[in-house]
């Protein structure tokens, strides 16, 4: 599903450049839990950004469901990322003067789903989450856990068949963090492939395996870390 | 130092009120190092904001250092800030467009510091939390990490007697993460009072004390949670 072969990431910086990542080979199967994992600054949300056609390598090639998508134009990237692919990222991305039902409705609005059927599933969402009484509330009226769960209720509303998840339960406690995990297992229960990155192991053990990265590369479980 | 008594946080949304802290006591002595554990929601930061006069509370009493804070004006809050506390925010709060390097001498700027001393002393605080190679990027060419890194640099750059760290490992992996804990233990070690927020159990553990949230109140340790 995600074949990924010599991809280099680059970030030129006036002089300067920052290998993000150096040759990296990713292998991901259809239906697949996989954790990423490795030391901060190592590149994960790098890789992540890749993998859902945010950004593109500085070389290497990038095959999503057999097409070459590292070459394709930014239009064709966005209907991608529209219909298959479902992001949580690190820093949440949420329109800060907006509620959280007309955050978490967005994917909906570009898919062109009628407005009843948007804001239900939105709710719907919202609820699964654990913030049915936090919907009016703009992302400034919430605490930092809450944030993130209005970035993961975004992230499944389309019902992706992709899930990319970055770091989702960093600002979680661990009986929340067990209850989006739950959510992550019956989507991966129905069949959709999930991606998560997370520096923390009762996360990382709810994948089946894991990719370790170090210094923008990938290395074996032996040289990786996590506690 | 820090005495708290029938401390009262709601926050008004129209018709609605949520109660954010209901009746919380909290007293907390010099030099010590204290977690507060609980819940997504459960007044975690809006506790923080109040500790560290970023915020007011709608009723109840707040002496720090024997003085009674609840009612100054902002100025003297302003100033109380700047000379005796150093903050770490959940949401790091960095300036976008500027280095690094800049948004750790933030703090040194309000204390009038001449300008050569401001740049060496961020450049230490910069190393010391492992970013020596990254002082010249601006916080959007930063990883979560990195840029939850430089929060603490400058939450530290001012030397402050009082550092109140809310989920400052919460992107960190469990290495950089432990890193960061023997900069805040020898600041304890110094006479520091130290005050972590957190939800990871390894990292409650440096601490000598735990205080428990769970909607908007403080509870005993068998009521309250850490994995
Ligand atoms: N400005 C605001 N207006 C309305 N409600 C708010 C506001 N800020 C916070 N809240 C609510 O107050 C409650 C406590 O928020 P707080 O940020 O203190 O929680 P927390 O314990 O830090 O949570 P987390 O672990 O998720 O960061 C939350 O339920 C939140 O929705
Ligand atoms: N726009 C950019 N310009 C320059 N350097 C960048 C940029 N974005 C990221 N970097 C650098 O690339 C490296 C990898 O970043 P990345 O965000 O992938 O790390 P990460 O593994 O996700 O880290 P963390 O666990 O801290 O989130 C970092 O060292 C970072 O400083
Ligand atoms: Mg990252
Ligand atoms: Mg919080």
């Amino acid at each position: 599903l995600i074949e990924m072969k010599n991809i280099v990431k680059d970030y030129r910086m006036g002089g300067a450049t920052v290998h993000a990542l150096r040759r990296v080979d990713v292998s991901i199967d259809d239906g697949e839990f996989v954790s990423i994992v490795g030391p901060s600054g190592s590149g994960k949300s790098t890789l992540m950004n890749l993998i859902g056609c945010l950004d593109r390598p500085s070389s290497g090639e990038y095959h999503l469901d057999g097409r070459k998508v590292d070459e394709l134009p930014d239009d064709d990237l966005a209907r991608i990322r529209n219909k298959r692919l479902g992001f949580v990222f690190q820093t949440f991305n949420l329109l800060p003067r907006t509620s959280c039902l007309r955050n978490v409705e967005l994917p909906l609005l570009y898919s062109n789903v009628p407005r009843k059927t948007r804001e239900a599933k939105a709710r719907e969402m919202l609820e699964r989450v654990g913030l049915k009484d936090r919907v009016d509330h703009n992302p400034s009226e919430l605490s930092g856990g809450e944030r993130q769960r209005v970035a993961i209720a975004r992230a499944l509303v389309n019902e992706p068949t992709i899930v990319l998840a970055d770091e989702p339960t960093g600002n979680l406690d661990s009986k929340t963090g067990s209850e989006i995990m739950s959510i992550f297992e019956s989507l991966n229960a129905e069949g959709k492939t999930i991606v998560l990155v997370t520096h923390e192991k009762y996360i990382a053990d709810y994948s089946k395996r894991m990719i370790y990265l170090r210094d923008g590369m990938v290395v074996t479980p032996e040289e990786g870390t996590l506690r």
